[in-house]
């Protein structure tokens, strides 16, 4: 199952959750690929992994993915990774109009290895981000509780439903994720209900608090789940874990 | 003078600076002008401004600003709004390959009647973002105090060398900003530090704690300073806006 990790909006928690996500469902013997899709590389700098050059880019320029390609973190868990040289590689996809199906094309060489794709996107609405969507099986966005993420909520929805009019009309979204929560803030509450009553999206149930272990991780090369498997964002995490094989089952 | 205000890491407080140091600068009667490059047009939306075209696109694609295209906020603050077809623009300009100078040429039409035009810049290293480095005297990086905040600078400092070496020689980093500062974790004292040492960059003395007040006020259409003047973050913005006018008299 191809699993998007997707909020336009920044800071979400998208590579927290697309690795501590994966990290989970590979300690329950699911086989995972991660696939870094922000020219950032953030999940591939979080993994502990430096790529002498995007990876990413080369396997949709192709559209293709060969073993070499593929970043054995463990038995269950691998990993494409970037570079900061992905931005060239779209940059190009656009000026050349490459289509849309870069990503679907690329995975589909491998699908058939794995039971969950997780795909880690930028904080943006453009082409590797529809490119995501078109790949996709069902979305996960990872959410803050906060105004400015209800904007980029609709956005994004916005990009679903032209995703799914146009190209993938089996797409649909898993569910929100809140990320960073602070349960004692009134605006929470708040804003939990608007995506209930406005939107009618599922949201987990397991949300994942805020925790300065999820903010040191990366620096260890680290899931938190493996840096501090007993802090908050660690159970939250296994938490997550549990709920989405349920629901993906 | 041109303030691009730019962090292509998502979510660290870009545009809640944007508007708060505006409302700030327009408060001690500097007149600024706020121009939204992020196509999910947050800026536009927390000032409670809502265009029905991305003005900022037809500025850039026009290369001139006109009297009709700035709204008027009040007497010292003024803003060019934008909507989410900012990202059909920067497409067709990457298609078209247009130049990088679109948003410094738009600019040199009004900046003589402005003190300063702070630009609230997306998070992405892609052609607005560079654009605006191009426009820019000097930016302002507002950051968390984590460690992909840090990765991000490192990025960040690198696209700043390149626009400097090739295009503006003049371009300085302002300042970092601490935002959303969690003054009791000690990975705040690590990564202030590290900054410090490794990248040798000014940061402001001031800086803005994690205040919900400041995520609340985008509802409200209105900067912080406004929505809640007695508040941790009313007061640490105004406090940085006294340092910002000290650092640029
Ligand atoms: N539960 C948490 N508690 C505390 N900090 C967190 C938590 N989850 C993530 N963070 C930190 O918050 C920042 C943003 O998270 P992350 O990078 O995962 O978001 P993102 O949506 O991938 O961002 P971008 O839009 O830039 O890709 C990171 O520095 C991360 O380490
Ligand atoms: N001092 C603060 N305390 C609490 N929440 C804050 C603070 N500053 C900003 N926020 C909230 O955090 C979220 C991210 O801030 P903001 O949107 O200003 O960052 P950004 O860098 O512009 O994000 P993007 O990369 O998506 O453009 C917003 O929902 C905002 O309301
Ligand atoms: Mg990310
Ligand atoms: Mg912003």
């Amino acid at each position: 199952m191809i699993i998007p990790i997707i909020n336009q909006k920044g800071g979400t928690g998208k590579t927290t959750t697309a690795i501590n996500l994966a990290k989970g469902l590979s300690m329950q013997k699911k086989k995972v690929l991660l696939l870094d899709i922000d020219s950032q590389g953030n999940l591939t700098f979080s993994l502990g992994h430096k790529a002498s050059e995007s990876i990413t880019g080369k396997v949709l320029a192709t559209r293709k993915i060969e073993k070499e390609d593929i970043v054995v973190l463990d038995k269950y868990l691998h990993l494409i990774p970037t570079t900061t040289d992905l931005v060239n590689y779209e940059f190009e996809f656009i000026k050349q109009s490459y289509p849309y199906s870069l990503i679907k094309d690329a995975l589909s060489t491998v699908k058939e290895d794995y039971d969950y794709i997780l795909i880690d996107c930028p904080p943006s609405g453009s082409f590797l981000t529809i490119n995501a969507l078109i790949a996709g099986d069902a979305v996960l966005i990872p959410m803050q509780m906060d105004v400015l993420s209800l904007q980029g909520l609709e956005q994004l929805l916005d990009s679903v439903v032209m995703v799914k009019e146009n190209y993938n009309p089996e797409l649909y979204v898993l569910g929100v994720l809140g990320v960073m929560v602070d349960g004692r803030r009134q605006l929470t509450n708040q804003i939990l209900e608007r995506i209930r009553e406005e939107y009618g999206l599922s949201i987990f149930n397991n949300f994942v608090r805020n925790n300065v272990r999820a903010a040191e991780a990366p620096s260890f090369g680290k899931s938190v789940i493996e840096y501090a498997p007993t802090s908050n964002s660690a159970i939250d995490y296994l938490n997550v874990t549990k709920e989405f094989l349920a629901i993906t089952k």
